[in-house]
């Protein structure tokens, strides 16, 4: 699969939140992103995983730095509103993705990745897709070696 | 933040698999990946939100209907290899996304997304981004209504 990425790109400014058990039921999501989006918070990654039982589910986003304490505010002014249960913020986290043209199954690309990673010992917190991505967060501290070791694994190394 | 979304587009071909409790350590996703590469197995969405406490986390990921059951299977007997808890697999799910291009902040067509599908009851099980997109996972039954609606919210419907 090494054959199909043709890049991989990074950003620091990402400050991650996490809101812990948000009621798993239409609305509960338009419920929050409203404020944020009528407060022109610059969101970029948002990530959900299914529900397990007990109805609700963590969501996680990313802001820039520049809007995390305003988004932070909006988030404990309105806790009880929005029926998340912990608000988790870090903001020492680094956005890392490979890109890749063409790629049929992510399977492939997405285990280089995570092996490359895991043999630097980088947890990967979170990870979410896209046709053309597989982006992951990690702690900020490792972002060079993230960096270093995905080009060495993807055959991107300057000749 | 109407004007940036350019299409909706959806798939039918995803068949939902998340494992539970996936030990959160380094090399913990490479273990999974791995044998999925191998098996050439077609997999598209990958999801994974931080853990809370007692360093696990939920992986989510799609693969297509065709590959369902070779997954299921190497899942099911690499169980305690790969460390997850449970298996729960769901094919009755549709992939639906928002196109944006040059999307600054998320917050807006998220939003206008999350609010359509709440509108008419539709719930959101899994959410992932990236540049130019955002993509959930809704229940497969809902598919026309979905579509429907986002096209009506974004503008999109024909003159
Ligand atoms: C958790 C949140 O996404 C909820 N399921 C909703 O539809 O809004
Ligand atoms: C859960 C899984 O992503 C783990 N954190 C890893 O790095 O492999």
């Amino acid at each position: 699969e090494q054959e199909v990425v043709s890049g991989i790109a990074y950003s620091r400014d990402e400050a991650k939140i996490t809101l812990t058990r948000v009621p798993d039921r239409p609305g509960a999501a338009a419920g929050i992103f409203g404020p944020l989006a009528d407060e022109h918070i610059n969101v970029d990654m948002i990530v959900q995983n299914v529900s397990a039982e007990g109805g609700a589910t963590d969501l996680t986003f990313t802001v820039t730095r520049a809007d995390f304490d305003r988004a932070m505010k909006l988030l404990r002014d309105r806790q009880s509103e929005f029926g998340f249960e912990e608000l988790r913020p870090d903001q020492d986290v680094v956005k890392v993705s490979v890109i890749g043209v063409g790629m049929r199954s992510h399977a492939g690309v997405a285990l280089t990745m995570f092996k490359a990673l895991a043999d630097k010992g980088i947890n990967i917190q979170v990870i979410s897709t896209s046709e053309i991505k597989v982006s992951v967060l990690i702690a900020e501290e490792y972002t060079e070696l993230a960096l270093r070791s995905l080009h060495t694994a993807y055959g991107l190394d300057a000749a």
